[in-house]
């Protein structure tokens, strides 16, 4: 599903270089639950970020599906994201003068959905995260974790086939977060494939693999199939 | 040091209203740790910033150090934040055109101290955080859990005397938030009064009160001197 070699992305800084990720290599099959650990700044959202084909590599293959994500142009990116990825942003990054309900309709609005299904798929998507009573809220009225949520049904309205989440459950107290890791299992059990970025021990512990990267590198991958 | 009583915020939203705090009365003396918990829209930011004077109650009583907050003009709160006041905010809120070490320095500006002293200042309250090394980076050009260390950063080199702390480790692995907390315990040594909300029951442990927010209440007080 996800076949990664000798990634790096560096960035000019000053007179050197960062270098967030070093060259790492992976495969993800289909169906995989995968978490990646490691300590604040080792290169997981760079990382996950490459995946969703949200920042193309400085070096290094990529392969989404057998695409080459290399050989797209950005307009052939974004269909890729838009017909099989999910994203949970670590900065959730919603739009600020729009409804809770509108930001998670959006992927649907690029996926072509008329706004009857829009608004019914984007109300039932935040039901299911419990924000229900919050859909007309812009995201400065809700909390942190309500904000979490939003960004989280947002990438879950689409039933993407690859979900991409980034310390999904960061902002979240410890009976929400368990609310939200049974959505995502039950998308797993639909069949897609998951990859987490998280800090929480017990998030990392309901995935069946985990890798765990450090300076930019994989320090141990404990389901790698290369 | 912080007292308040029956402390409410409202928001109106549409026909109704929101009732983020619905009557919260507490006293925290000087040089408490106190923890506040409490699942996901509970009320705990809302709170944090009332005490902090980033925010009015709608209606109730709130004192800092015998000074009636409502009797202060905005140029007031902002002097008395200034000079006693270090937040951490849940969403860091860092100035984005500038460098971590302009942002750390930025207290110290609206406390008057000279340049020269103002940046020797915040690149040691940064190498404190472990971030030395990313002093000149945006906060664009820095992972989500160097950006919260900056924002920690900045809220310790003025060192308050009452530190108010939203999710301080909320984007940090478990070695990085224990740092950190040895941070706090060391200013709470010197004599601070710390108030955190966390999510996280290894962080709240550190405390020695824990304070439970439940639907904008105190639903329980493990330490309440009334
Ligand atoms: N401007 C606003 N307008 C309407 N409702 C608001 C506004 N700001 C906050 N709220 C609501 O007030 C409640 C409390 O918000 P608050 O940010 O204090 O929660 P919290 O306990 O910090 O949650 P979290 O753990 O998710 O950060 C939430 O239900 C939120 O939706
Ligand atoms: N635009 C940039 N310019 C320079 N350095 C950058 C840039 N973006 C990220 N970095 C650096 O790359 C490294 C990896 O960043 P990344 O965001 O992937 O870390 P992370 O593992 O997600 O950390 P966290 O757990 O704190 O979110 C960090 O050290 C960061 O400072
Ligand atoms: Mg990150
Ligand atoms: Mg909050």
């Amino acid at each position: 599903a996800v076949r990664g070699e000798d990634l790096v992305r560096s960035y000019a800084q000053g007179e050197g270089a960062v270098h967030a990720l070093a060259g790492v290599s992976m495969r993800i099959p289909h169906g995989a639950w995968v978490a990646i650990t490691g300590s604040s700044g080792s290169g997981k959202s760079t990382l996950l970020n490459l995946l969703g084909c949200l920042d193309r590599p400085t070096s290094g293959h990529l392969a989404i599906d057998g695409n080459d994500v290399a050989a797209l142009d950005d307009a052939g990116l974004a269909r890729l994201r838009n017909r099989h990825l999910g994203f949970v942003f670590q900065q959730f990054h919603l739009l600020s003068r729009t409804s809770a309900e509108e930001n998670v309709a959006l992927p649907l609005v690029y996926a072509g959905v008329a706004r009857p299904e829009r608004l019914a798929r984007a109300r039932e998507a935040l039901d299911r995260v419990g924000l229900a009573d919050r859909r007309t809220h812009w995201p400065s009225q809700l909390s942190g974790g309500q904000q979490q949520r939003v960004a989280i049904a947002r990438a879950l309205v689409t039933r993407p086939t690859l979900l991409l989440a980034d310390e999904p459950t960061g902002a979240l107290d410890s009976r929400t977060s368990e609310e939200i890791l049974d959505l995502f299992a039950d998308l797993h059990r639909q069949g897609a494939t998951v990859v987490m970025v998280t800090h929480d021990p017990a998030v990392a512990a309901r995935a069946s693999r985990r890798l765990v990267l450090a300076d930019g590198r994989i320090a141990s991958d404990d389901g790698s199939l290369s």
